[in-house]
């Protein structure tokens, strides 16, 4: 019967991964592999290219009213800018993707069984110091050792293109790469991530936590389902409970070096505004 | 907490939030 249970909440969690989460790791491998009737991706490999692919950038829209006065704020530009606006443009669209994607983050925490009823404090906490690590792990299916899917998978962006920009963007993407690539070795499919992701969501030793027993109960209910799923659905991967386990430490690391680099990126880019969503995340996190 | 993290709290408490604010 327990057992019983814990199937029941994977299912659940997957479902709920399916629900919120648009782009899945199989549809992400399909197209990556060409083995989708989708057409492929179009390559983002130089400025100019990145120019070009900015129509198929498929952001949510900004509302008019909104985007005047992000024009004038953070330097929205035209076609025909120098390096270093598209850079900056890019990065605003990055930023109103991670925003949108902190969104459907918070919608799969809220389906956690029991989340809804920790202390909301908690609830917070457990988001702000959470959703970045989730996002990276979510990153890790889109990469491969060549590049990246964007924008819902209708682009790729090559690694090499990501290391040209000048610093510190071409310093971002790199650490995730190196991380991507040991990470996607493990092979875990879409099931196995929806519990991971809620492992991490549900850490009992995020800082400033009112109430933490309720959280590691939660915690190690979602361990156990995660350590069955496992054997069950990987029955030759030796030891790949405790190997998914390790890579949280790598992601605090993940998390710290890149609020230290839109904390740079603050401070040198006089054109950058920050997302009023990611600024509440990233203030006073490590 | 919370009044330092509107955006996120107003998240958790609606789901159709605009997050582009």
């Amino acid at each position: 019967p327990e057992s019983a249970d814990l199937r029941a909440l994977a299912k659940h969690l997957y479902e709920s991964y399916l629900k919120y989460f648009p782009l899945t790791k199989a549809k992400a491998r399909a197209i990556l592999s060409g083995k989708t009737s989708d057409s492929s991706p179009f390559v983002i490999h130089d400025m100019r290219s990145l120019s070009e692919g900015e129509q198929f950038i498929n952001c949510r829209q900004i509302p008019p009213s909104l985007a005047n006065q992000q024009q004038s704020d953070c330097g929205l530009l035209h076609p025909g800018d120098s390096a270093e606006e598209v850079e900056v443009r890019f990065f605003q669209r990055c930023q109103s993707r991670s925003a949108e994607a902190v969104r459907e983050v918070t919608e799969f925490a809220k389906s956690i069984p029991g989340f809804m009823e920790l202390d909301l404090n908690d609830q917070v906490t457990l988001l702000k110091y959470g959703v970045i690590e989730v996002l990276i792990i979510m990153m890790a299916p889109l990469m491969n050792k060549d590049g990246t899917l964007i924008a819902y998978g209708q682009i790729f962006m090559t690694r090499e293109f990501l290391k040209s920009l000048r610093k510190p963007f071409c310093q971002m993407m790199e650490p995730k790469f190196e991380f991507s690539v040991k990470f996607n070795m493990l092979e875990m499919d879409d099931s196995d991530m929806a519990l991971f992701l809620a492992v991490i969501i549900l850490s009992g030793d995020r800082p400033g936590l009112l109430n933490v027993k309720p959280i590691e109960d939660l915690q190690e209910t979602v361990l156990h389902s995660l350590e069955l799923q496992l054997k069950m659905n990987h029955p030759d991967s030796l030891q790949l409970f405790a190997k998914v386990l390790q890579k949280m430490t790598d992601l605090r690391q993940l998390v710290s070096d890149h609020v230290h680099f839109i904390q740079l990126l603050k401070k040198t880019e006089v054109d950058i505004c920050l997302h009023p969503l990611l600024q509440e995340i990233i203030r006073d996190l490590y | 907490l919370k009044e330092k993290h509107k955006i996120l709290h107003r998240l958790l408490q609606n789901s159709t939030t605009p997050v582009d604010l």
